[in-house]
């Protein structure tokens, strides 16, 4: 089971439309400062069900909708699918392909869909939970982040093995 | 359910032995139970050796040994318990290129049946990408993604 | 005394400007009081365009363009009240070589007058120094230092 | 008024006599991971007047004692001393040079020394103080730390203000 394709929407820094495929083995990112490689990070922990705007950098949740550039109008809502491929059926859908995706658009409450139908943030967060796929466990591990395992006390540390269990 | 804890916590610390032993290419390192009568609530220490070093709490390594030691202890819970997706921003940062291209050549072997989105600055770590994505900003403020695939590395 | 820094937070915000302006090549950064007819408790905000972009809040900033805004914050409080010796221990690591050159550039002309002592991996970095020193552990978990002058970056 | 000299003896990695001379100007150290170069600033901070020994990484204060190596013993103190250049007595002392010392056995409580002389922590935190050389204010920014402004709270903020106006 793998990610196949991000697109995102008027999310941060990419206004326009952008869409990329992910292949199998190591994908690398890379890119000049601020040019917008955490921000893809970001899309991919708020489209699985991030729900603490902290940790995505922003003060409020409209903080993740696409603010306007020189000459470029705001976005009027942040919107993020992931294409999962699940022929091996990891994922608890009997499906090839699994569709995830997220809306957020200005002054209203924010929408979650898996696979075109509306479900609760919950839904996607148990979905990936069961593979261990979560925006705040040991599979994603953000900037300036590599340290904080070491810095977790006892009783974190086994929250971390909790999960890993 | 305590139980399948405390097997899982025994594997990861003789995963974890492995994965720190070739990152770092020697010393010592364990993840151990304060107190493994009470796997309801125990809490959980790890401490390493370097080789040739005599100390053994974690608080006191280097920026770059304590990046190591965080990519030997996921890549210990990896073979416990793998995730199919794998996202690092700029891990690699604080590692100078030896440390690095252990870590890599590390990822690499668990790309086969992991996937790997990894962010990173250093020219050494894109030489092992399958796929390489530039991101830039030619119109400021607007982020756009061009890919480059190379097959040789797989 | 309250004056005094009242005064103080007025002129490094002139200076912020400038230093932002010339490490970011152009943008509008401010810093300002929250109540400035409370100059005994004011608490202080600091907040900055980047050229093009209109976010205005630090913290959607990425690592590096953080790391840049803390230098020329930092810069502009020495125009202030400059200190004799000033450390930095691998600021750089999450800046790319466009804005590293402007940062290291912008710390030679201080270091006419302010002593710098820095740590980097950086090999661009490296370029910058008038003297340079090699730490070592030839002698595993012993540190060794050796050191290397250069006069022509003076 | 610049730092000429710092002699580290049983710092943390610095287990053998260590001296070194710096210059005017860019001083750059560099070196493999864990070889010491973060060390180097500890010692620096530790003799100025760090007291959190968390901020150097430790437990507790004896953590800065080397705690030997692969067939080297431990050390039973350490010692770190600075020798700052005072020509223009920018630092309140009537003296061309200037040393300061700090020294901590094992299970005894730590000296102090400015020229030779045993002072109290505070006199050297004062003296440097003056020219805004402390171990934590803004003249030393440590590794990992240089997003640490950006995350100050207002009030925070206010205080880096106070040391600098
Ligand atoms: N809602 C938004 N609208 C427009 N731009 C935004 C928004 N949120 C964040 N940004 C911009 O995105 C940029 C940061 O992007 P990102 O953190 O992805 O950079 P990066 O490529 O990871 O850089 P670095 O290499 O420095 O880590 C910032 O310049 C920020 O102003
Ligand atoms: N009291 C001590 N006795 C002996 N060794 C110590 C002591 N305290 C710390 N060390 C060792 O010092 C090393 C860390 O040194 P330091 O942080 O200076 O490395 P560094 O050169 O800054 O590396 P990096 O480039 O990764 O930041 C660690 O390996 C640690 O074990
Ligand atoms: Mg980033
Ligand atoms: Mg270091």
């Amino acid at each position: 089971m793998r990610l196949k394709n991000i697109i995102l929407k008027g999310f941060k820094s990419f206004s326009n439309k952008t869409s990329f495929d992910f292949t199998d083995g190591l994908n690398i990112i890379i890119g000049p400062n601020g040019s917008g490689k955490s921000n893809v990070v970001d899309a991919i922990r708020w489209v699985i069900g991030e729900k603490s705007i902290k940790t995505l950098r922003g003060h409020s949740m409209e903080d993740v909708i696409f603010k306007g550039a020189e000459n470029v109008n705001p976005a009027n809502f942040a919107e993020v699918t992931l294409l999962f491929s699940n022929k091996a059926r990891k994922l608890n859908i009997d499906s090839d392909e699994i569709e995830i995706k997220r809306v957020l658009v200005k002054d209203k409450s924010g929408k979650f869909y898996i696979n075109g139908k509306t479900v609760r943030m919950k839904e996607i967060q148990k979905l990936l939970g069961n593979i261990g796929f979560t925006s705040n466990g040991y599979s994603i591990i953000q900037q300036g982040e590599i340290e904080k395992f070491i810095n977790y006390s006892s009783g974190e540390k086994r929250i971390l093995f909790e999960e890993a269990a | 359910m305590a139980e399948k804890f405390g097997e899982a916590v025994k594997n990861i610390n003789e995963y974890f032995s492995k994965t720190f032993g070739e990152l770092f290419e020697g010393g010592e390192a364990e993840i151990k139970m304060l107190d493994s009568h009470n796997l309801l609530e125990t809490g959980i220490d790890i401490s390493a050796k370097l080789p040739g070093k005599k100390v053994n709490s974690l608080n006191l390594l280097s920026g770059g040994e304590k990046a190591l030691v965080t990519g030997a202890l996921i890549f210990a819970i990896f073979l416990q318990n793998p995730t199919p997706v794998c996202i690092f921003d700029e891990v690699d940062s604080p590692m100078d290129e030896a440390n690095l291209v252990r870590f890599f050549r590390m990822i690499r072997k668990f790309s086969k049946d992991i996937q790997f989105i990894i962010i990173t600055h250093n020219k050494k770590s894109m030489e092992f990408a399958n796929t390489l994505y530039g991101i830039t900003m030619a119109k400021k403020g607007i982020s756009k993604v061009i890919s480059i695939e190379f097959e040789d590395n797989k």
